[in-house]
């Protein structure tokens, strides 16, 4: 038996509009401790993995570790019938090929169910060494989303610099080429309106933009994001998600022939 | 031309 009561639903929204576009099938693993999945892109490039620590539930029910397999796109059609402010509660019977999405309205004058089928998926975890980044950027997700989505008109793959100056998104392109940089600044009204860069050691990465817009479409989860780099690993782009856990993707880089 | 790396490089299968 699987009950979890989710009391800011418009959180489990934006999870699927986050990961619908990178990932069409997925596994959703649901422990004591909490909800979380693990998927790749098709082609393999990009990784994502969700975390929802069960405190961050108002209920959470899970007997014993279960594994749901469910298409994203559908998963998000029937969210996207939940109000921004209902309630959300995912239901499944042990042994059961299906999973109910209760939608409750915040003064619980309508309530409405919608059963999904689940589905076989064959994945497998991968396992995630624990690695030493050369630079850590934090920085407002917004100003991020903003970046990619600018830089993306120029070029198709980004460049990110970390140095003792900054960090620098940089691309190229038929028309032309683009720079930005990123100083750090902790002088601002808001903890969420800093940028702060943690450098042990430059470091300079390609990646290819059209990833890191999928990944800006996180953005409505945090304010800020964290972008973890060291030199031949894949970067890690984590949207922190309140009391509760996080969505990181992961990209690997572009390297020279 | 730079080519693009796979994750399955980085992250291994169990």
């Amino acid at each position: 038996m699987l009950e979890l009561r989710l009391v800011q639903g418009s959180l489990l929204k934006k999870v699927l509009e986050a990961i619908k576009d990178l990932v069409n099938d997925a596994n959703f693993d649901c422990s004591a401790t909490g909800f979380s999945l693990q998927a790749m892109d098709s082609s393999h490039v990009a990784l994502v993995a969700l975390l929802l620590r069960n405190e961050g539930f108002e209920h959470y029910r899970c007997d014993r570790n279960i594994s749901m397999g469910m298409n994203l796109g559908n998963m998000n059609k029937m969210l996207k019938c939940a109000g921004n402010d209902d309630i959300i509660t995912l239901k499944a019977d042990d042994g059961s090929d299906t999973v109910t999405f209760m939608f409750e309205s915040p003064n619980q004058d309508k309530i409405a169910d919608f059963e999904m089928k689940l589905m076989d998926i064959d994945s497998e975890h991968l396992g995630i060494p624990e690695a030493e980044y050369h630079a850590i950027v934090r920085m407002p997700s917004a100003e991020f989303a903003r970046i990619c989505k600018d830089l993306s008109s120029i070029g198709d793959t980004v460049v990110i610099s970390v140095t003792k100056e900054g960090v620098k998104f940089s691309t190229k392109g038929d028309i032309g080429t683009a720079n930005i940089v990123c100083r750090q600044n902790t002088t601002v009204d808001k903890p969420e309106e800093a940028t702060v860069i943690e450098m042990k050691e430059p470091v300079s990465l390609t990646f290819a933009l059209r990833y890191m817009n999928s990944f800006a479409k996180a953005t409505p989860l945090s304010h800020t994001v964290t972008i973890s780099l060291s030199s031949e690993l894949p970067v890690v782009v984590e949207y922190k998600i309140e009391d509760m856990g996080y969505v990181r993707f992961y990209l690997a880089p572009k390297i020279e022939e | 031309m730079k080519r693009q790396q796979s994750i399955l490089s980085f992250f291994q299968k169990p």
